[in-house]
């Protein structure tokens, strides 16, 4: 299976 | 610095407001494997401290490389060595090149 996708994860600090 | 051969510069970020002020991208098992910038809000300590820019590629804080940690577990890392009392800074080593080291 392809690798997770998570490019869409964005995280702010 | 040859044409493929990236550079990385170290920034000191003082802790010098409530927030550090940056958002992050990507992590191992992305398409983006190293956490790049993509934000820096104005009045927070990556701003005030004027040397990171949005599009940088996180390589290590602190010391610690971020290689092969997913988005989550790069974030903690963050969070906490801007949270921890033991340092009143986050040193962080960037490049302004998007490859994976």
């Amino acid at each position: 299976s392809p690798p997770k996708e998570y490019e869409d994860e964005v995280t702010f600090f | 610095p040859g044409l493929l051969e990236p550079t990385s510069t170290l920034v000191r970020v003082a802790k010098s407001a409530s927030t550090l002020g940056i958002a992050i991208e990507g992590g191992a098992n992305t398409r983006q494997p190293l956490p790049r910038i993509v934000t820096i809000q104005r009045g927070g300590s990556a701003h005030n401290c004027g040397q990171l820019k949005v599009g940088q590629v996180i390589l290590e804080v602190n010391g610690n490389s971020l290689k092969g940690r997913e988005h989550k577990d790069a974030a903690r890392l963050i969070a906490e060595a801007f949270k921890t009392k033991e340092r009143d800074y986050v040193d962080f080593l960037v490049t302004d090149f998007n490859v994976a080291l």
